[in-house]
């Protein structure tokens, strides 16, 4: 047996917003620790790994650890019908066949139930070790966004490099080149404005902006994105849940031959 | 000239 209720219920459905661009299917697994998932995208170039911790949620039971497959975007069509002040329930049973949300208005005078059907899903799980990063960065998400947004409209990679003057992110297109440096900027009235740069070494990476523009469709889960860099690694960009967990996606560099 | 990197080139599978 299986519930979770989320008295915040549209984090949820900003979850899946964030994430079902880049996943069609995935299994969320649940276990005491929380509920979790880890998926890659069809061309294994991008990974999303996200927890939401058991102590975040107001009511968490399961019994014993279950995977559940689900398409992404049959979940995102049943959590629209949530409104954003519901309260959402996840149940299922253990060996069940189905998994069923159940939204309640916060006057509790309104209450759906929507059963999904459950997949079985083929995936691939990869062993993640915890790394050393040459360079950390914090800054505004909406300003990453920003950044991916207006770049991708001159080119389709984007090198980032960190250096002693800040984070730079450069793209060349066929009308010419751009480039956009943040410098780390503590001195803001409100943390979440911050930019803050830790570097160890110096790092220089291309990415795809493509996959660059779907991460950050998370970008109402937090004000501050983390994106973590060294030299042939893949980067880690990621989303904080304030108290519950994280959105975390990783993306494989473009490799010079 | 670049190509693009897979996630198996970096984390083992498990």
């Amino acid at each position: 047996m299986l519930e979770l209720r989320l008295v915040q219920g549209s984090l949820f459905k900003k979850v899946l917003d964030g994430i079902k661009d880049l996943v069609n299917d995935a299994n969320f697994d649940c276990s005491s620790t929380g509920f979790s998932l880890q998926a890659m995208d069809s061309s294994h170039v991008a990974l999303v790994a996200l927890l939401l911790r058991s102590e975040g949620f107001e009511h968490y039971r399961c019994d014993r650890n279950i995977s559940m497959g689900m398409n992404l975007s049959n979940m995102a069509k049943m959590f629209k019908c949530a409104g954003n002040d519901d309260i959402i329930t996840i149940k299922a049973d253990d060996g069940g066949d189905t998994v069923t949300f159940m939204f309640e208005s916060p006057t509790q005078d309104k209450i759906s139930d929507f059963e999904m059907k459950l997949m079985s899903i083929d995936s691939e799980h990869l062993g993640i070790p915890e790394a050393e990063y040459h360079a950390i960065v914090k800054m505004p998400s909406s300003e990453f966004a920003r950044i991916c947004r207006d770049l991708s409209t001159i080119g389709d990679t984007v090198v980032i490099s960190v250096s002693k003057e800040g984070v730079k992110f450069t793209t060349k297109g066929d009308i010419g080149i751009a480039n956009i440096v943040c410098r780390q900027n503590t001195s803001v009235d409100k943390p979440e404005e911050a930019t803050v740069i830790e570097m160890n070494e110096p790092v220089s990476l291309t990415f795809a902006l493509r996959y660059m523009n779907s991460f950050t469709k998370a970008t109402p889960l937090s004000n501050i994105v983390t994106i973590s860099l060294s030299n042939e690694l893949p980067v880690v960009v990621e989303y904080k849940i304030a108290e519950m967990g994280y959105v975390r996606f990783y993306l494989a560099p473009k490799i010079e031959e | 000239k670049s190509s693009q990197g897979r996630l198996e080139s970096f984390f083992k599978r498990t």
